[in-house]
């Protein structure tokens, strides 16, 4: 398949490419277009081989089709709705992060299940989405999925209910999961689960800082 | 160089190599201790043949021995000092995160600029560190550093300081820096910064789940 690193860049060329067809721009070479997304042209060449396109040597991309072809790639399906279970510190800064609704993802349905968090409003400013929000107990779960249509669950509990939490979004119909607690979860086939885990980030700046110490 | 994926999966390894040698284990083979860790054995050959280890056919890896090359490739300065500066949601989150002390990361420093939050004093269970911290002001981000020689930063803050931010760590001796805040940072060569965008998760699920409408 498409590795996830392509998948991830897909959105940044797409936004170049629709910068450019609105300025009227009609072909544009790869090193052009590459240096506008900040990749090497090699890179980019090979990402766009994965979606079977093409461009044509000396001319380079015709814009509009290739923007076309990305998008079709990506889904028009946007927005996407998600879900967030687990309205804590993590919960929260996931809740106010631009990057989500500037990609195309609105969050539409907040679950927990503390008696102080649940009950409580956010503005759809701080929200960035169309409307407020209140956030809802665990038992309205099913109902927030079916209602809103939401397609994808993030789970930001602890690790002890996570596993709970996961059983019952996929029984409500949802099938992609990001998921920040430490356990691995189970899921039937057809459902996709992203685990992050930001302590590999750190493991990673220090096993460079470790080598930088030997040159 | 080494991939970013095969670095992030050597403390798994290294954790597994341990707990062999604990129960005396001298030799296995790449197939047994590839299933304890969770990857197929021909990704785990891979993975150290990147490190320069290649195990005997027939016979596999010697324990002690690649438990020790492998700690050698982690670096053995742990605990690694780390410093975060934005006390926020996300920095909260980050702090009561198990998973970075599980790895060998203590939080040795907390930096914020707001009046109400400099001077909350966190707790050492909290933290799940030696001691208490108390989250200082901005202006003694040089001291934190230079008393607790701290090796890496955490950006937590809004994006329009995140660069004068960055400026201060790396001027306090900080060569690995971790972002989070939307902007892109400019450093001096040697400096590594690994920015973090969780909007990126959750394009690859959608991604995957636009395709499984074709299936
Ligand atoms: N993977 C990573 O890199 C990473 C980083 C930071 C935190 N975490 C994890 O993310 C999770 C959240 O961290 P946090 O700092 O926001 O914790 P937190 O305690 O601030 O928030 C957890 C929230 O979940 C709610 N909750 C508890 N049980 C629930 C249930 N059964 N159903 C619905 N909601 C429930 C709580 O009421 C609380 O609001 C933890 O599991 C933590 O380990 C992971
Ligand atoms: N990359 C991602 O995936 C992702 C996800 C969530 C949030 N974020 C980003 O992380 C950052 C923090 O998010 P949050 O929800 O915790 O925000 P927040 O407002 O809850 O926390 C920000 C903290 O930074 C402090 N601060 C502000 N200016 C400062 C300065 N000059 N020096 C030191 N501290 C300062 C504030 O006092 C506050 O405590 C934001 O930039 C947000 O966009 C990124």
């Amino acid at each position: 398949g498409i590795p996830d690193a392509t998948v991830a860049r897909l959105p940044v060329y797409h936004r170049v490419l629709v910068s450019l067809s609105a300025a009227g721009v009609q072909t544009v070479s790869s090193e052009a277009l590459a240096a506008k997304c900040g990749v090497s042209s090699a890179k980019f060449r090979k990402d766009l081989s994965y979606l079977g396109s093409y461009g044509t040597r000396g001319v380079g991309y015709d814009v509009s089709y290739l923007t076309y072809h990305i998008s079709r790639e990506l889904g028009s399906s946007q927005p996407w709705g998600v879900v967030i279970v687990g309205v804590g510190n993590l919960g929260r800064a996931l809740i106010s992060y631009r990057g989500f609704t500037s990609r195309g993802f609105a969050i539409v349905g907040l679950v927990d299940n503390h008696p102080d968090v649940v009950g409580e409003s956010l503005s759809a400013s701080e929200l960035a989405s169309a409307a407020d929000l209140t956030i809802r107990p665990l038992v309205d779960l099913e109902a927030i999925v079916g209602d809103t249509k939401a397609q994808i669950g993030v789970i930001a509990t602890p690790a002890d209910c996570a596993q709970g939490v996961c059983d019952r979004l996929v029984a409500a119909g949802i099938r992609s999961i990001l998921n920040f607690a430490p356990v691995v979860l189970e899921v039937p086939d057809g459902v996709e689960v992203r685990k992050v885990d930001l302590a590999v980030e750190l493991q990673i700046l220090a096993f460079h800082e470790q080598r930088r110490g030997y040159e």
